[in-house]
């Protein structure tokens, strides 16, 4: 799994 | 972007159309918390501040500056306009309470030690109390305007949304953000007595109401 930040979220 | 992001952005936009709708139909603030809204602002305004350096897309940005404009705009109807109609003395739920702690899981948990990193943090945290404030106020007062009960409805199924969203990025992309899902689970833990009261009484034609 990718654990890093995921920014193109609201 | 998959459907379940979607409603829950656009159930969020709702939530804060009823808002101000019923401010600016009924010309008053009368049961909703000035705390609670000055929570949200505190949140998006966080949140946000990478709309100067971040592009993700247009949807993206103009929701961003609808949820920062509209939410300072609600603290302008409840301070300004229609300030005779807000009682701060029932909205008295210290947000020391929700701030503080905040602070301290953003120093904790976080994606990384940098201002806008912590600030992301602390943004998340922050949200999933920032509700506290409006419902105290509802249980001091016991009953509530029916849009103030859909707003809060509304909000509340924003954020479940965002449960089934992070497990389907995950299944789909292999995505999991802690931070934000476990955010989400509390949240929603926070509603569920709202969302029974909700289902029992509102849903069945009656008025809001607390036993």
């Amino acid at each position: 799994a990718v654990w890093n930040k995921v920014h193109d979220e609201l | 972007m998959n459907i379940f992001r979607f409603l829950a952005d656009l159930s969020h936009m709702a939530s804060i159309v009823i808002l101000i709708l019923q401010i600016r139909k009924t010309k008053s603030a009368a049961g909703v918390s000035y705390k609670t809204q000055f929570l949200y602002a505190l949140v998006f305004v966080t949140r946000y501040i990478d709309i100067f350096f971040h592009y993700v897309s247009l949807y993206n940005t103009f929701m961003k500056i609808f949820f920062v404009t509209s939410t300072i705009y609600i603290l302008y109807l409840m301070r300004v306009q229609y300030k005779p109609s807000h009682d701060p003395n029932i909205d008295t739920f210290r947000i020391e309470y929700i701030i503080a702690p905040s602070a301290v899981l953003a120093l904790i948990i976080n994606h990384g030690y940098t201002l806008y990193e912590i600030l992301w943090s602390f943004s998340v945290w922050l949200e999933s109390g920032a509700i506290l404030p409006q419902l105290f106020m509802l249980q001091r007062t016991g009953e509530a305007e029916t849009l103030t009960v859909h707003y809060i409805f509304a909000l509340g199924i924003y954020r479940l949304l965002y449960i089934p969203n992070w497990i389907y990025r995950y299944v789909t992309e292999g995505r999991v953000e802690p931070i934000a899902f476990l955010a989400s689970l509390i949240q929603t833990a926070l509603y569920s007595d709202f969302f029974y009261i909700y289902y029992t009484k509102v849903m069945q034609g009656k008025k809001f109401e607390l036993p």
